[in-house]
């Protein structure tokens, strides 16, 4: 029994031990914040004091690029720290803090030169930020795209949440209704982070999907080779499908995982809040494994996972396999109107656009991921 | 002229109030996305480094090579140089990869340099924001050297964590507006 998602919730579901921490002084990870929001040094330390009694951990960001004020701190900036920090236990975090230093400035973007002008950066970034595909222009979303590439090849693994809105929605100049998709989620160069939530929302049970984890088909990017397959298997199975002038069943997919999103407990300005939710909840709890998982690898001498989707799908493509948990229940949101009814996809059998490939069943995840 | 974002948004958020056109001498910092070389062979390194299957797996890239290999052809940094120059904006910052330039001008040198795009102050809360409600342009002979210019329509982000209460009260309003 428990009342609320809290560290050691998460880490009992993706069964992370008490010896599961990092041991590496030189493996890091990173979350970045676009809002002009701070965490609060004593939020943190407060957070772990409240609930990281039962695992080694480190109760300080040891790296902020960046401006941080010493306002009111934000829910989100709070929630990404405490959560990235409680799975990636004992690992050196950083935080990138861009609201942006000149009125003129676009603090993602900022964030992406940052990214790429630093030699030494965290092996893994959680982001939780994105617009809607159709907000943006396809000059600036592909040469972002190419920015994600770049990272990629340095080997550094970057999440992003799949946003909180489902399949979105869109009216289009006749009237008509389409999904909504989002980027940076939608770009097949970072992996995508969906939302769970508990069956028994006060009991460590399966996982079902969370009615806004987002999730879908982008309008620019087409399917990538690596989730081909994974992706015509969902949508040849799935008993029942939106009409296709919904979405482009061509385009890049996601989200490629996920992880609880519903029901956190966050310590933001000393008082312990509960009922945050969102995958901006999910993302840094999978950024923490990731970067778990880096570290083993790393004290066996392997490279750090780097851009995670094309293992991540083989991996599930060879078998059955126990590395994530399948989550086959539930659907997300979408348009309200007579044809879908404000239901988008739901969750089915292996991949589905609602929760990707499940959520992390840390020890097996580590084996898989030790040797693709 | 050459508009290589005409499909973005202009569209100013909701929560985001105009408080008119900046003075000419206030100052901006605008971004400059040059173009890179080799995208193509990015491409299928990244699907060889990335790929467990592939002898080079794990083979990543410093940051040197990177800029090695996608650094812009020196025709497109001495292009866009001479342009900026040419308009008196000197000392554009650039980084490790050289495909990005940030260069600090007066508002009204950062409108005959982007033809069409006239810059005004948004405020919202305490945060307050420059960016252009109109298109810029560029001129025909940087289209081949340049993606993009940041810094003139997309605002920052608003996006906030959910709290379930909330979520329950907008789930219930959908529900009650699909009722009706």
């Amino acid at each position: 029994f428990h009342l609320g998602v809290t560290p050691s919730v998460i880490r009992k579901r993706y069964n992370l031990t008490d010896g599961d921490i990092g041991a590496l002084p030189n493996n890091s990870q990173a979350c970045a914040q676009f809002l002009e929001q701070y965490f609060h040094p004593a939020d943190l330390a407060e957070f772990m004091k409240l609930f990281a009694s039962s695992f080694g951990h480190r109760s300080r960001v040891d790296q902020v690029v960046g401006h941080q004020e010493l306002g009111k701190a934000g829910l989100e900036a709070s929630l990404d720290v405490e959560y990235i920090m409680s799975t990636g236990a004992n690992i050196s975090t950083w935080v990138f803090s861009n609201a942006g230093r000149h009125e003129s400035q676009e603090p993602f973007l900022a964030w992406l030169l940052l990214l790429s002008n630093m030699s030494s950066v965290p092996w893994v970034h959680s982001v939780s930020y994105g617009d809607d595909e159709d907000s943006l222009s396809r000059a600036y979303m592909e040469r972002v795209n190419v920015e994600f590439m770049k990272a990629a090849a340095r080997g550094l693994t970057v999440l992003f949440a799949s946003g909180d809105a489902g399949a979105g929605c869109r009216k289009l100049a006749g009237g008509s209704h389409t999904f909504r998709p989002s980027f940076p989620a939608s770009s097949p160069y970072v992996t995508t982070v969906g939302g769970t939530a508990f069956k028994n929302p006060f009991r460590v049970t399966w996982e079902v999907t969370d009615y806004i984890s987002g999730g879908g088909f982008s309008n620019v990017f087409p399917m990538p080779d690596y989730q081909a397959a994974a992706v015509r298997n969902f949508l040849h199975s799935a008993p029942k499908l939106p009409p296709l002038s919904y979405y482009n069943s061509s385009g890049r997919a996601y989200p490629d995982l996920a992880a609880l999103s519903d029901n956190y407990w966050v310590v933001t300005n000393r008082i312990p809040l509960p009922w945050v939710s969102g995958t901006s909840a999910s993302t840094p709890v999978v950024g923490g494994i990731m970067a778990l998982i880096n570290d083993r690898r790393l004290q066996k001498g392997l490279p750090p996972l780097g851009f995670l989707n094309p293992a991540l799908y083989k991996l599930q493509e060879k078998g059955p396999t126990d590395a994530l948990y399948d989550v086959t229940q539930g659907c997300h949101l979408s348009c309200l109107d007579a044809a879908v009814e404000g239901q988008g996809f739901c969750a089915g059998p292996s991949w589905d656009p609602v929760s990707g490939w499940g959520t992390p069943n840390f020890p097996q995840l580590l084996k898989a991921l030790l040797n693709p | 002229g050459w508009a290589p974002e005409q499909d973005q948004s202009l569209r100013v958020p909701a929560e985001w109030r105009h408080l008119g056109p900046v003075a000419p001498l206030d100052e901006l910092v605008l971004t400059f996305a040059l173009r890179q070389q080799n995208v193509e062979h990015l491409v299928k390194l990244v699907g060889r480094v990335s790929d467990p299957d592939s002898p080079q797996y794990g083979k990543y890239l410093s940051l040197e090579e990177l800029r090695t290999l996608v650094q812009p052809s020196l025709l497109t940094l001495s292009t866009v140089h001479k342009w900026l120059g040419a308009y008196g904006i000197k000392g554009c910052k650039t980084i490790s990869t050289l495909d990005f330039l940030e260069c600090v001008m007066p508002a009204s040198t950062a409108e005959r340099l982007l033809p069409g795009a006239q810059f005004h102050r948004y405020e919202s809360g305490q945060r307050s924001a420059v960016r252009s409600p109109v298109p810029y342009t560029l001129h025909e002979d940087l289209a081949e050297h340049i993606d993009f210019v940041g810094g003139l329509h997309r605002f920052p982000a608003e996006r906030k964590v959910v709290t379930r209460a909330s979520g329950k009260e907008e789930a219930t309003a959908r529900y009650q507006q699909r009722a009706a």
